[in-house]
């Protein structure tokens, strides 16, 4: 783990007398090196190790009785700051039903997230209604409609021929009927890169009126995610970033990387295939994960 | 990103570096490809921009084209089976429709088989690639033996003497030991229905994915033996750059590259174009 390596480094550092700034530089290119191996992106990883750097040559370090725990801890500190000082939770407050839309690029999670998402709303007392409207990819309504049956959460019954935005409006007409006050709005994926599609989705919000705008990024992202959210961003507006698959082994440097760069928060990470894998966001958690 | 022409200084060489690192080549590729850059520059008094960037691709170039082995399909006595794997969403059951639609144009006769039996409308939606690629999809219900469904689609083709099966898997995240182990199990089950087969062992990666790429292929591979990458969503912005680490590790050819989510949206992997394309 990082805090190993650095504590390592220090311990031979100070056997030869006092801290100097090359010292700190070389420890810091230790810094970078883990986190980019941890996908965190190039410029935000830069910025990072100025900031770290900055406090590092003060006297919090250079003067401690203990400058390798001081100088993991402000590594761990810069870290909880850039990503977020506390679980972000879902704002739904808006006259019902509230919408909520999941965007992000293909294969990212959002249509298993949807449904994760209205049991986790469930068990606090909402009423949640699933709306399918990816009606480009093959047996994605399929796919929603069988989830919402797993779970008995009503579901919009989509026609394949309808387009996302009458989807919308005919889904929060059905929600108003059967007084339902939470809209789970599952969207195709699509790349950031494809002018048509993004319009699309502008149309959709403008339709939507969503109170949360929820960004479903892979945990394993490389170095494109803020490339990925920037351009999201732009275009839709996000509220939020649910990240998934971090049962796995990536350590989700995107995570860092998008809420350094977009300021959108992270409200909740995906665990797992299953719908109940998912739960909030803990700043804390990332931190260690990113440091290990 | 950096103009003809331009000299060589330390502000070039750190931009080179990010060029490399933000194309997911890795930390460690990059700064080993960065050193034999510094000693090139040394040993051939290299001046420009345009120079570095040509040593780079050439560098690269010698990684990649070695994998360059598109996939053939030879004629056998026997049904040709490919195994397709990877992670979740990767673009797996996408690849197989547009493969099967590939060969029937090349005159092949395809069977797939509807394996992910896990995941909610996976067989639905393999069907409805079956369908646009014309060719038939064999299938049990939703939570059967994923290796029940690899066995009869053995069996079919081999009393029908269709030529190629293509199994889908459900994705699985590489650290799932009891999900690696179903996997093995599959693997077994056509080998021994089809002595010879898997002939192709399919790993399918996501362009988007970082370093987690190499940890992917490395579990995958040492469970299972891959025999071939397919790299998606290239169409996209990220540049899939982990393949070079991937490609020096273990040397797997690098037969596809997926470029869109339509049916013919499949090109055969080529080296010096993807180099192009990342420097
Ligand atoms: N292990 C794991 N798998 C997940 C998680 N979230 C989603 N998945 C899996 O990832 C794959 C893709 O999920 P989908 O919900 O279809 O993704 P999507 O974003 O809707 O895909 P498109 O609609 O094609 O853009 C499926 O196999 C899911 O089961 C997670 O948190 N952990
Ligand atoms: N842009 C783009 N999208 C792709 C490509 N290949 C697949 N996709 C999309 O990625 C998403 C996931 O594709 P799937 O074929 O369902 O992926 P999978 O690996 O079978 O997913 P699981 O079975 O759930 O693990 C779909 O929306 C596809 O249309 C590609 O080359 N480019
Ligand atoms: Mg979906
Ligand atoms: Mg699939």
């Amino acid at each position: 783990s990082l805090t190993e390596k650095l504590t390592e480094t220090f311990k031979k550092l100070r056997g030869q007398g006092r801290i100097t700034e090359r010292n700190i530089d070389d420890t810091l290119k230790e810094v970078r090196a883990h986190f980019l191996e941890a996908d965190v992106n190039y410029k935000v990883t830069k910025d990072f190790i100025v900031a770290v750097k900055a406090r590092a040559l003060g006297a919090e370090v250079m003067q401690s009785l203990n400058p390798g725990q001081q100088f993991v801890k402000i590594v761990h500190q810069e870290m909880v700051r850039l990503l977020g000082e506390e679980a972000a939770p879902l704002n739904l407050a808006a006259a019902p039903p509230a919408a909520v839309m999941l965007v992000g690029l293909q294969g990212s999670g959002k249509t298993t997230t949807a449904g994760k998402l209205a049991l986790y709303l469930r068990k606090q007392g909402r009423s949640p209604y699933l709306v399918p409207a990816d009606v480009q990819r093959p047996a994605a309504i399929d796919q929603l409609k069988i989830l919402a049956g797993q779970i008995q959460v009503p579901v919009f019954d989509t026609r394949p021929e309808q387009n996302p935005v009458e989807i919308c409006r005919e889904a929060r007409q059905a929600a108003r009927v059967q007084g339902l006050d939470t809209m789970l709005i599952d969207t195709a994926g699509r790349l950031h890169v494809d002018a048509p599609l993004m319009e699309e989705l502008k149309r959709i919000k403008a339709e939507a009126k969503p109170v949360e705008v929820l960004l479903v990024a892979d945990a394993m992202t490389g170095q494109d995610a803020v490339t990925v959210a920037e351009a999201f961003h732009q275009a839709v507006g996000l509220t939020g970033l649910i990240l998934t698959k971090l049962d796995g082994d990536a350590r989700g440097g995107a995570a860092l990387s998008i809420k350094s760069v977009t300021g959108t928060p992270i409200k909740l990470v995906g665990l797992g295939e299953k719908l109940e894998a998912i739960e909030p966001f803990y700043p804390e958690r990332m931190a260690s994960r990113i440091l290990d | 990103l950096l103009p003809k022409g331009r000299q060589v200084d330390a502000a070039l060489l750190e931009e080179l570096e990010e060029a490399l690192v933000t194309s997911d080549l890795g930390v460690k590729t990059a700064v080993e490809l960065m050193t034999g850059l510094g000693a090139a520059v040394k040993r051939e008094g290299l001046e420009s921009a345009e120079d570095l960037k040509a040593y780079l691709r050439r560098a690269i170039l010698e990684i990649l084209q070695p994998v360059e082995k598109p996939l053939e399909v030879p004629r056998l006595d026997r049904p040709w089976v490919l195994l397709a794997l990877g992670v979740n969403g990767t673009g797996k059951t996408t690849t197989i429709g547009k493969i099967a639609l590939r060969l029937r144009q090349q005159g092949r006769s395809v069977l797939l088989a509807a394996a992910d039996t896990f995941r909610a409308a996976a067989i639905q939606q393999l069907e409805i690639w079956g369908q646009r690629a014309g060719v038939e999809v064999i299938k049990h219900q939703e939570g059967a033996d994923p290796s029940a469904v690899a066995f009869d689609a053995i069996k079919a083709a081999q009393s029908r003497g269709v030529e190629v099966v293509i199994i889908d898997t459900a994705g699985r995240l590489h650290t799932r030991v009891n999900l690696m182990e179903e996997l093995k199990k599959v693997k077994r089950i056509v080998a021994r229905e089809q002595p010879g087969a898997p002939d192709e062992v399919l790993l399918v990666l996501d362009a988007t994915t970082g370093q987690n790429a190499l940890a992917q292929a490395k579990t995958f591979h040492e469970a299972i033996g891959i025999t071939g990458l397919c790299l998606t969503k290239l169409d996209g912005t990220a540049k899939g750059g982990i393949v070079i680490a991937i490609s020096r590790e273990f040397g797997i050819p690098i037969r596809l590259i997926g470029v869109g989510e339509q049916i013919e949206d499949l090109q055969t992997f080529r080296a010096e174009e993807f180099v192009r394309a990342l420097i």
